[in-house]
């Protein structure tokens, strides 16, 4: 689904 | 030393129930603090964050900080082994590192079971979820959020979610139709867990992927309320409150509108 987005673009790895 | 002993042990099967639809494999982090687990599925468009505080337990001892790698089909094998009234127990021995040991006493001590579990090697990522204040915090029964999710879902694939100071409105289109269901802030209520609670900032509207939600629905049973959090163009939070120990939440990236 292209116009979902993925929650990694949110958060960044720790 | 790693021990942790719940009465409660029920609590565990509506944990992996909650978690089944989302993941396959996690990492327990145990600390003196509790047990956590955060976990993407794997598309990578929800994360699953999973709190136990050592206080919620009956018995808790955590030596040092341990990362279990545990296959949640294998532990949902093992858990369904226990009955809903057994006390369960978690442990690992630092002498043995590569297991994970489930113990379920019955209320009356007659029957003890113990299984040992193979641990995993999981290579995972852990993300930094950034303290966040929501421009919208909505609070509802958990069964009415899971009645929306199921129903919105018959109309379309996703669901747009509008807040407002009047109330929450879920939309759905789809090749039948349309669907709209608007619920408002109660004006009293008596039971506390049968409130609709608005906190609001400012208005949000925001579009999600009902498969998603519907597996989050999976928690209802831990709690009466859930949390929905929001603010524009960032992941909703989706919460269920584990009483005295703790929270399920899970985080879902929104979706762009066309």
């Amino acid at each position: 689904d292209k116009n979902q987005m993925k929650i990694s673009s949110f958060f960044q790895c720790d | 030393m790693f021990e942790a002993r719940l009465v409660q042990g029920s609590l565990l099967k509506k944990i992996l129930e909650a978690t089944k639809d989302l993941l396959t494999e996690a990492t327990f982090d145990c600390s003196s603090t509790g047990m956590s687990l955060q976990a993407m599925d794997s598309s990578h468009v929800s994360l699953v964050s999973l709190m136990l505080r050592s206080d919620g337990f009956d018995a808790y001892r955590c030596d040092r900080n341990l990362s279990m790698g545990i296959n949640l089909t294998s532990m949902t094998k093992i858990i369904k082994c226990s009955s809903n009234d057994d006390v369960v127990t978690i442990k690992a021995d630092d002498n043995n590192p590569d297991t994970v040991t489930f113990m379920f006493e019955s209320p009356n001590q007659e029957k003890v079971s113990d299984f040992e579990m193979k641990l995993m090697d999981l290579d995972t990522e852990h993300l930094g979820i950034p303290e966040t204040d929501y421009s919208v915090v909505v609070k509802m029964p958990a069964q009415e959020f899971q009645r929306v999710c199921r129903d919105m879902s018959q109309i379309g694939e996703s669901v747009t979610i509008c807040c407002t100071k009047d109330g929450i409105r879920f939309s759905a289109s789809g090749d039948l139709g349309t669907g709209n269901i608007k619920i408002a802030q109660s004006a009293n209520v008596d039971k506390e867990e049968e409130a609709v609670v608005i906190e609001m900032q400012e208005a949000v509207t925001l579009t999600f992927a009902l498969r998603y939600l519907n597996f989050f629905t999976r928690a209802t049973s831990l709690s009466g309320q859930v949390s929905l959090s929001m603010s524009p163009e960032v992941p909703l939070v989706v919460e269920y409150k584990i009483a005295d120990m703790g929270y399920m939440r899970y985080y879902l990236a929104p979706k762009i509108e066309d």
